[in-house]
């Protein structure tokens, strides 16, 4: 995933 | 989402719940640091900044407000509540964690994959994550007697986090471009953190005999 994408983890 | 991932996510929760159950129900938090746990509210305040803003699944918001719930009620606990209090051990419990929050805010604007506020704050407690456990596991080490909630509750605490690492790895080999080097990082050394604890709490399992760290 490209960086800053938006975090998909706790 | 893989099996790495929930069972890490489900053994997080676990640890959370046995603490919770421990202050709860018995009203003592004996061995646990306050220290800890104020830094892992402000780890779960920092980096679910974007609970509001951005949903990714019910899963993920109910998770957040799990933790963040149940983080910030415990330390209402040991702050506020009358009796949980008396078994607080604030003497013992004397770790300086202003000397991690601060490294870990100025890391986070120095290596970041994002300059942006809520990217910066994320990383942030990314970073903060790995450290928290310092002032428990310094408390652990000062009182001799560890009683088994507390040693569960730290065990799975650390084992959260490999697996963690696992899912990663999985992550990493199923998902073209999965690259997350700061969460990779930052999750290895948090692990490595938790090395010896393991050791010490796996032999002691296996000998039937009860948890105490080297002084």
């Amino acid at each position: 995933s490209e960086p800053g994408d938006s975090h998909d983890e706790l | 989402m893989n099996a790495f991932r929930l069972a890490g996510d489900m053994t997080h929760l676990i640890s959370v719940l046995v603490l919770l159950l421990k202050i709860h129900t018995i009203k003592s938090c004996a061995g646990i640091s306050l220290k800890t746990q104020e830094l892992y509210a402000l780890v779960f305040a920092t980096r679910y900044l974007d609970i509001f803003t951005d949903f990714i699944s019910l899963y993920n918001t109910v998770m957040k407000l799990i933790f963040l719930g149940s983080s910030f009620s415990i330390v209402w606990y040991m702050r506020r509540h009358k009796l949980v209090q008396r078994s607080y051990d604030k003497d013992h419990d004397t770790f300086r964690h202003q000397l991690l929050v601060l490294p870990c805010l100025i890391l986070a604007l120095l290596i970041h994959e994002q300059f942006t506020f809520k990217e910066v704050m994320w990383t942030f407690s990314i970073y903060l994550e790995a450290v928290a456990i310092l002032p428990q596991l310094v408390l652990l080490q000062r009182t001799r007697n560890i009683d088994n909630l507390t040693g569960q509750y730290v065990f799975f605490l650390g084992a959260y986090r490999s697996l963690y690492i696992l899912n990663w790895i999985y992550r990493y080999f199923t998902e073209p471009h999965y690259v997350h080097w700061i969460t990779w990082i930052s999750g290895l050394v948090q692990t490595l953190l938790y090395a010896d604890f393991f050791y010490y709490y796996i032999s002691s399992w296996k000998n039937n005999v009860k948890l105490t760290l080297p002084a």
